[in-house]
């Protein structure tokens, strides 16, 4: 473990619980794209299968179930609970991710580590979490105006996949033959998605304005 | 190898 990629899971448990709050504070889901949340927990539960038979520390399991419960409740709220669903943009909620699921296991079929069922499992999870936030992308261009916990959330969100790309720099750098060029090459494809929201969330910032994607 | 090819990230 170093700081780079501490930092990261910090970060990213953040996200979380910054998305939690939210639902919780507002009761609304209004902002949020329930697609990217279906995904997340599709990448939790696939890249994690491994929860139960390989034991690395306390604080990795205790993360995974963490990322999954939270992903999973999530979902149901936005799903299930009387108040909150109501306020789910199901009309501006549109991109059909059923193309991003098939092409990134397509595609761990093709490339992963080893060829079992765990590493392409492993692998499309990967993959696909370099672009579940699309769906919620397209949803703040289409909402408009982005409300704060909402920007906060798509930020920290963005940004722990950063710290995990110096994570793999400081590893390769310190670690003999580490190499991770699946999440390592996924992990800036990613980021890099989060680019122009990044400007429009630094502008907001230093403008001390609404945060605004343009249409 | 294990560690190598193990993935001890989230």
């Amino acid at each position: 473990m170093n700081i780079f990629r501490l930092a990261g899971d910090m970060t990213h448990l953040l996200s979380i619980l910054v998305l939690l709050l939210k639902i919780y504070a507002t009761k609304s889901c209004s902002g949020i794209s329930r697609k990217t949340q279906e995904l997340y927990a599709i990448v939790f539960m696939a890249r994690y299968l491994d929860l139960f038979t390989d034991f690395i520390s306390v604080y990795n399991t205790f993360m995974k179930l963490i990322f999954i419960a939270s992903s999973l409740a999530i979902v149901w709220c936005m799903r299930f609970h009387p108040v909150v669903r109501r306020s789910y943009d199901r009309e501006l909620d549109t991109f059909r991710y059923f193309f991003l699921v098939g092409a990134s296991f397509a595609l761990a079929l093709v490339w992963h580590d080893k060829f079992t069922l765990q590493e392409v499992f492993w692998a499309f999870s990967i993959y696909l979490e370099a672009v579940a936030i699309l769906p919620q992308l397209v949803l703040l261009q289409r909402s408009g105006n982005v409300d704060n916990l909402t920007g906060q959330y798509v930020f920290f969100l963005g940004a722990y996949r950063a710290f995990y790309i110096l994570n793999w720099i400081y590893r390769y750098m310190t670690e003999p033959r580490f190499t991770r060029w699946i999440a390592g090459i996924s992990g800036v494809v990613q980021t890099a998605l989060y680019a122009d929201f990044f400007y429009y969330y630094f502008i907001s910032w230093k403008n001390n304005s609404k945060l605004k994607l343009p249409a | 190898d294990e560690q190598e090819s193990g993935k001890d990230e989230l």
